[in-house]
Parts: structure tokens; C-alpha cells; sequence
């Protein structure tokens, strides 16, 4: 590259998750494989902690189970993995 | 590990699979050796067999595709989701499916596997030589038919090992014409063109005529992939175009710049701010062998695994030399059956096991825990014990008072050496390892490496040679000893038995007791077969209620383990060369090799 890059950030077309927000990544994540439902997530249209979620996964994925959203849970979810579920069908 | 609900598995062993289409990322025969081997894995230690069937419905049907592919479970762009798979059963279930938006190698980058030349299909050798200039890719210098090529050796100048790249001008895979090259330019709705497009297709694929005119001989093919290509994207398989405008910034090389990820991008046409056409650059990629020996374990019954060096673990992770691990073993053995042939064995180098055969491509294995120093010489100092308890029974005797510590009689006797030992317990913060009238002992936090091998007469007078369970009581620091059907408590000097094992409560139904656990408030678990009763200590009586099965508590663990012991606050259960380690809240977390992971055996 020549000097003086552009520092922007773009959206690129058909890049699918790469900007999604962490707490949307961990809802997707969750539900995508079993440790939540949607309904779980939204009670009423009310958004409720994913802590109980977040220690299953945690627990099922033998990182240290804090309930939180924390830097190693969020690499856990960025990792390339397998697309059947952990928990359920 | 963990089988699916109902335990879904296959009702016959003789096995079919099918690959319905390729990833262009590489060769068909490198695909096709990949899922040979992934299957091998399986069939290593099971009496399952596989064959490979090229039409017709074959139990795994095998495919590639990217988004939505047909089974409501849509894949996700590069990285993400990398494949999944159905457990057993007719249709779709058993089938695996790949995403072909991922970059498939054996797992260390591109493998461009060549044709035709003279290295009868030996890969390329990247970088070489040729009249003088290095190059790291294909390249169509020195020739006038646009065909890419490469050298098979550092050095075409020297060696003159070459063979031809993937490329659209040599052969198409796929479609309906047996493999022949694209026709360019070529007619299809009336438009020419003179590169493959992915025009008339949903999934991405990049295909050519192979006549001039698809409209009207309908013969069409599949591109390969060049090595230049682009991954991911809206340009899956176009090769970058060198130099590009992004952002009014000219670029001749890959960039992560107007990414946040750090990931490397290049735009496939002269221009991405005018076009938006773009994809990610080649990286490491990941191996379609290792991915496959795992979605193959789902299609077999085995769902995902919590042990983090499973296969089965959900998450993919490269393994320089694989080895199928002891919990998959136990999974897949579960379902189907111990096979015939080759056990899984400690990793090499192992001079007391077999060989087993590895998958011929991926590199040897790098230790990934500290090892430990040669057991030395010097004896080991004895752990301080409590003072001796009195007792009133009339079996008591005064043993002699011991010396600094226990010499040890056969230092060149190895403990790394033995297949397994008759008992292990904790000791005041140490390992004690059993066999046959010796022991050794083992503490990871003096770091001492293994200490024996010390006779247990010497230091355990009366006891016979060969001892099943050990435990010390935590609270008054007691050690129990059985042996048959007989125990013994040890207290400082005094010494306690043999008594009866009736005498604490445990029936004729027990046999060999295999070991125990510490559980606090002056109780212990003590294990036989497949049931375990509950001691409490002080009164030296089994608790009310038992025996009870181990697997309805313990599940997940061999129910036949012969040696089971506290360890670290976490239970182990051994069986054969394996341990299985659980924690207080009964999760198995590792399965490892005694000797090797807890013995540090070199």
C-alpha cells in the first residue's frame, strides 16, 4: 500500500458477521447452538442477561465459567467451529 | 463424550460414503485421500468399515456448499461455521456437508497439487527457482499457452522437476464434460465470455462452456481454483487483481486495511470503490482431514465432546500430528465396539508402545506440557505424618521407627516403564504410585520429577506385594491400605490389621476395591466394580444406602477403572494406558495418558 492509508472501515458486501456487536454476536451465538431460545433471550420484548446461557456454554466448552460476556467467551465464539448444536437437536 | 439422544447409530458396519461434488480449493484426489484417512480414524478402532461409492445413495452422502445448500442449516460466509453433519440414519441424516466459502487445505495453506509434467503429480515447491528469479506461485513465465505451472523442487534450474497448476485451461471438474477445459470465449445467453463467471448459477460456483457455445451444446464444467484465487467474498475463486483502488489508494498487494478484523483482502477487479467485487487472501486455510474425522464422528452417532483435546470438541483447532484421543476412543467404542485394528497409542515418541500409523501428511507432534527430570537417585524424604493414634484393638503392632526417609531399592527400576500400577493415591500433597511390593512417588510441586522406586515393605511393614486401593484420611492423616478382601491403618508408627473389609460394611458383593475418594467431613468413597460404597471414617462403617452405581453420579467414566483416586481436589479414574479426570461437579475435563500427562514420562 502507498502512504497515507485510509483508516475507514467499510462494510464489504456479502461479509456476513464480522461486524456484528458482541452482545448480537453472544444472543446468535447462544441460540444458534441450544444454550438459549429466542424467547429465553426476550422475555415479554424485555431483554434478559445471558448469564445463566453464557455459564452453560462455558461449562459445556470448559472455559472458566464466570457468566460473563469476557474477552475469552467472545474468542470462544469467534473460533471457527462445527455448526451442529452443543446442547439439544 | 456424548452420543446423540437415543444413542443413534448405524444397525450394520459396512459402511458407505459418497462425494457428490469437490471444493475447487483443491485437487480431487487430495479431497478424496483426506476422507479416506477421516474415515480410517474411525475405522481404526472400530469394526466399522467404509467404501467409497461414486453413485447411487451411499449412507454418507458428502457435499460442498456455501449459504443456504439445501438443508434449512445455511453456512455462514468464510470462517464461522466450517461443516456440519446428521447422526445416523436414512436420507440426509448421516450426510456431512462442507462449507465451501471456507479455504480447504490439509491445514498449513495452499496445496497446489500439479498435473501432467514430469513429477508424476507431486505438489509444488514454493518458493523456486527458475532462469535465476524465485517465485511463490504459479506462474506462466517461460511458457506461450497461458498454462500455469510450478517446479516441484527448490530448484527448476538444477532439478527441472515441474508439473502444471489448477487451471480452468487444463481441465474443469465436475458438470458433464468428463473433466475437459474451458472454451474461451464462450456463447451462454447470447453473451460471450472469456473467463469462467458464475452467471446462471445460486451457489457461487464458477463454471465455463466447454465448446464454444454453451447454448447450444450444453457441455459445461466447474473451474478449479487457481492458486491466485480469492476466498470468500462476492468473488469466490476470481484471482486478486494487482494493483486496485480502494478508497482512491492504489494497492499492490493483499491489505487488511478498511477491516477491523486484521484479515487480509484484495479486490478482484482493477477498481473495488467503482465495482465493490472482493474476497479474502489466501491464509493457512483449514484441513479438510481434520474437519472431515470430526462431521464423519457425527455421521457414526458422536455429538460434541467437552474435553477440549477431543476430536469431538466443537471448536476446530489444527493438530500437527493427530491422534485419535482416548475420549473419542471411548465414545465411538461405546457405540460400535472395540475393532480390530490398531489401538490408539501414547504419542511419539514412545519407545514401550506400538507405533500407531498417523495420517501421513500432518507433521509430528510438538509436547505440549513441560516435561519433568529423570528420576535421580537420591531418596525422597518421607512425608511428616501426625502423631500416632492410640487404639484398643488387639491387632495393634508397633512397627520400627522409620529413618529419614525410604531408600530406594532398585533406582533403575522406572516407573514410566510399568503398563500400569495396582494402586495410586495422594499422599500429603504427593503421588503414590503402586506396584508389585514398590512404589514411587511423584509431586508436581517440588517438581522432583518421579522418586523411587521405594520398597513398601520397607516403609509399610506387613503389607503384601501387591496392594488395590490406598487413601489417607485428610483429617487425621491416617492411610488405609486394601488388599483382597483385607485393609490396614496406618498411623505414624502404629499400625492397624489386616481386618476384614466386612468389618467396614462392604459384602461379599465387592470385590477388589480399585480405589477412593476423599470427601470431606470424614467421609470416602470407596469403589468396586461398576458400585461404590460411602465410609465414614471415624466410625470406620459404610454408610447406610450403599453400595450405588457409580454411573449415576460418576457418568462419563470407565465403570471398570482400576485405579480411582482424589488428585489436585479432582477425581481420576484410570483404565488401561487412560485416565479420566472429573471434577467436583462431575464433568469429565481431560482424558489423558497416565504416564505421560500425570507421570510426565518422557
Amino acid at each position: 500500500p502507498l502512504q497515507g492509508k485510509p483508516q475507514a472501515v467499510v462494510t464489504f458486501p456479502g461479509d456476513l458477521i464480522s461486524t456484528l456487536p458482541d452482545l448480537q454476536l453472544a444472543e446468535r451465538y447462544l441460540q444458534r447452538f441450544g444454550y438459549t431460545t429466542e424467547a429465553e433471550t426476550k422475555i415479554g420484548g424485555r431483554q434478559v442477561s445471558l448469564g445463566k446461557a453464557l455459564l452453560k456454554m462455558q461449562k459445556q466448552l470448559g472455559l472458566e465459567e464466570t457468566g460473563e460476556l469476557d474477552a475469552t467467551t467472545l474468542e470462544a465464539m469467534r473460533a471457527p467451529r462445527c455448526g451442529v448444536p452443543d446442547v439439544g437437536t | 463424550f456424548l452420543t446423540f439422544e437415543g444413542d443413534l447409530k448405524w444397525d450394520h458396519m459396512d459402511l458407505t460414503y459418497r462425494v457428490i461434488n469437490y471444493s475447487p480449493d483443491l485437487d480431487r484426489a487430495v479431497i478424496d485421500d483426506a476422507f479416506r484417512r477421516a474415515f480410517q480414524v474411525w475405522s481404526d478402532v472400530t469394526p466399522l468399515t467404509f467404501t467409497q461409492i461414486y453413485s447411487g445413495e451411499a449412507d454418507i452422502m458428502i457435499m460442498f456448499g456455501s449459504q443456504e445448500h439445501g438443508d434449512g442449516y445455511p453456512f455462514d460466509g468464510k470462517d464461522g461455521l466450517l461443516a456440519h453433519a446428521f447422526p445416523p440414519g436414512q436420507g440426509i441424516q448421516g450426510d456431512a456437508h462442507f462449507d465451501d466459502d471456507e479455504f480447504w487445505t490439509l491445514g498449513t495453506g495452499l496445496v497446489v497439487k500439479t498435473r501432467h509434467g514430469n513429477a508424476n503429480g507431486a505438489e509444488c515447491h514454493f518458493p523456486f527457482t527458475f532462469e535465476g528469479r524465485s517465485y511463490s506461485r504459479c506462474t506462466t513465465e517461460g511458457r506461450k499457452d497461458g498454462l500455469p505451472w510450478c517446479a516441484t523442487t527448490p530448484n527448476y534450474d538444477q532439478d527441472k522437476k515441474y508439473g502444471f497448476c489448477p487451471s480452468e485451461l487444463l481441465y474443469t471438474n465436475g458438470g458433464n464434460s468428463d473433466g475437459a477445459p474451458c472454451v474461451f470465449p464462450f456463447i451462454f445467453d447470447g453473451t460471450s465470455y472469456d473467463s469462467c463467471t458464475t452467471d446462471g448459477r445460486s451457489d457461487g460456483y464458477r463454471w465455463c462452456a466447454t465448446t464454444s457455445s454453451f447454448d447450444q451444446d450444453k457441455k459445461y464444467g466447474f473451474c478449479p481454483n487457481r492458486d491466485t484465487a480469492v476466498i470468500g467474498g462476492n468473488s469466490q475463486g476470481d484471482p486478486c487483481v494487482f494493483p486496485f483502488t480502494f478508497l482512491g489508494q492504489s494497492y499492490s498487494a493483499c491489505t487488511s486495511q478498511g477491516r477491523q478484523d486484521g484479515k487480509l483482502w484484495c479486490a478482484t477487479t482493477s477498481n473495488y470503490d467503482t465495482d465493490k467485487k472482493w474476497g479474502f487472501c489466501p491464509d493457512r486455510g483449514y484441513s479438510i482431514f481434520l474437519v472431515a474425522a470430526h462431521e464423519f464422528g457425527h455421521s457414526l452417532g458422536l455429538d460434541h465432546s467437552s474435553v477440549r483435546e477431543a476430536l469431538m470438541y466443537p471448536m476446530y483447532s489444527y493438530i500437527q500430528d493427530f491422534q485419535l484421543h482416548p475420549d473419542d476412543v471411548q465414545g465411538i467404542q461405546y457405540l460400535y465396539g472395540r475393532g480390530s485394528g490398531p489401538k490408539p497409542t501414547a504419542p511419539a515418541p514412545a519407545p514401550t508402545e506400538e507405533p500407531q500409523p498417523v495420517p501421513t501428511e500432518e507433521p509430528q507432534p510438538v509436547p505440549t506440557e513441560e516435561t519433568q527430570p529423570v528420576p535421580t537417585e537420591e531418596p525422597q524424604p518421607m512425608p511428616t505424618e501426625a502423631g500416632s493414634t492410640s487404639t484398643t484393638e488387639e491387632e495393634e503392632e508397633e512397627t520400627p521407627e522409620p529413618t529419614a526417609g525410604p531408600i530406594p531399592v532398585d533406582p533403575s527400576r522406572d516407573a514410566c516403564v510399568e503398563k500400569n500400577f495396582d494402586a495410586i493415591t495422594e499422599i500429603n500433597g504427593e503421588l503414590y504410585f503402586f506396584k508389585d511390593g514398590k512404589y514411587w512417588t511423584y509431586s508436581s510441586f517440588w517438581k522432583s520429577g518421579i522418586q523411587g522406586a521405594f520398597s513398601v515393605a520397607d516403609t509399610w511393614p506387613g503389607l503384601p506385594d501387591t496392594i488395590d486401593a490406598v487413601f489417607q484420611d485428610l483429617l487425621t492423616k491416617r492411610v488405609f491400605f486394601f488388599a483382597g478382601r483385607q485393609f490396614w491403618v496406618f498411623s505414624g508408627k502404629s499400625v492397624l490389621g489386616p481386618r476384614a473389609i466386612e468389618k467396614l460394611g462392604i459384602g461379599k458383593e465387592a470385590g477388589r476395591i480399585s480405589g477412593a475418594l476423599q470427601r470431606g467431613r470424614g467421609k470416602v468413597l470407596l469403589f468396586s466394580g461398576e458400585n461404590y460404597w460411602r465410609l465414614d471414617v471415624k466410625v470406620q462403617r459404610v454408610d447406610k444406602g450403599y453400595p450405588r452405581a457409580t454411573d449415576d453420579v460418576f457418568t462419563g467414566v470407565p465403570l471398570d477403572a482400576r485405579n480411582v483416586f482424589l488428585y489436585q481436589g479432582k477425581y481420576h479414574f484410570c483404565q488401561g494406558s487412560f485416565y479420566w479426570r472429573m471434577t467436583p461437579r462431575y464433568q469429565v475435563d481431560r482424558v489423558g495418558y497416565v504416564k505421560y500427562d500425570i507421570l510426565q514420562c518422557p
